[in-house]
């Protein structure tokens, strides 16, 4: 495992790491969306089929193990938590998720590697993960004031993708099998894409010492 | 290519 995919993986743990500590601590999911959280929870389950029958590696095994964990702990906190699942903003929190996850099902039954069960499920959640932030994405522009611990969730959320990138131009050139993963490269491009204009705002408000407020 | 090498990645 080279630098660039464990520093990947340590962001998105951070950046779960971030989200729990808000709903836990400050007991509140304000400006988080649960569409996206509801998303992440499919990605990961689709993805993950495998946790009990492809072992891999020990480590691999555990961030399985920590993602679909905490996904589904957040989802608990946001939905049947009697403190937290009232500061959700239902009204702000308006995405159509359900066209995303029907949209991305048709193309991974059509556009993927192979056809068996186990591979369209895992096409779906590499499309489905590009996508997953967009719920997320809408909120923030809708939100006055994004508070530090959402504003930084995003922001660990989006470099994880970027530095997927690196490890994927790192491998490709390094390792002599690794030349056929185009359908992850460019779904993982679009993923990072889509945080490119949340990147700006953040950057810029951390350089001015500002508030985070994406414009409407 | 074997299965295992491509789904190495979370």
């Amino acid at each position: 495992m080279n630098i660039f995919r464990f520093a990947g993986d340590m962001m998105h743990l951070l950046s779960v790491v971030v989200l729990l500590l808000k709903i836990h601590k400050m007991k509140s999911c304000a400006g988080i969306s649960l569409k996206t959280q509801e998303l992440y929870a499919l990605v990961f389950i689709c993805r993950y089929l495998d946790i009990f029958t492809g072992f891999i590696s020990l480590y691999n095994t555990i961030m399985k193990i920590v993602f679909l964990a905490s996904a589904f702990s957040i989802l608990w906190y946001m939905r049947s938590h009697k403190v937290v699942r009232q500061t959700y903003d239902k009204d702000q929190d308006t995405f159509r998720h359900y066209f995303l996850i029907l949209a991305c099902m048709v193309l991974a039954l059509l556009v993927h590697h192979k056809f068996t069960f186990r591979e369209v499920m895992w096409t779906f959640s590499i499309y489905l993960e590009a996508v997953a932030i967009l719920p997320q994405l809408v909120m923030l522009q809708r939100t006055r004031n994004i508070d530090n611990l959402t504003g930084n969730y995003v922001f660990f959320l989006g470099t994880y993708r970027g530095l997927y990138m690196l490890n994927w131009v790192y491998r490709y050139l390094t390792e002599v099998h690794y030349h056929h993963r185009w359908l992850t490269w460019i779904s993982g491009f679009i993923q990072t894409a889509l945080y490119a204009d949340f990147f700006y705002y953040y950057v810029k408000s951390w350089r001015n010492n500002e508030k985070l407020q994406l414009p409407a | 290519i074997s299965e295992a090498d491509a789904k190495d990645e979370l």
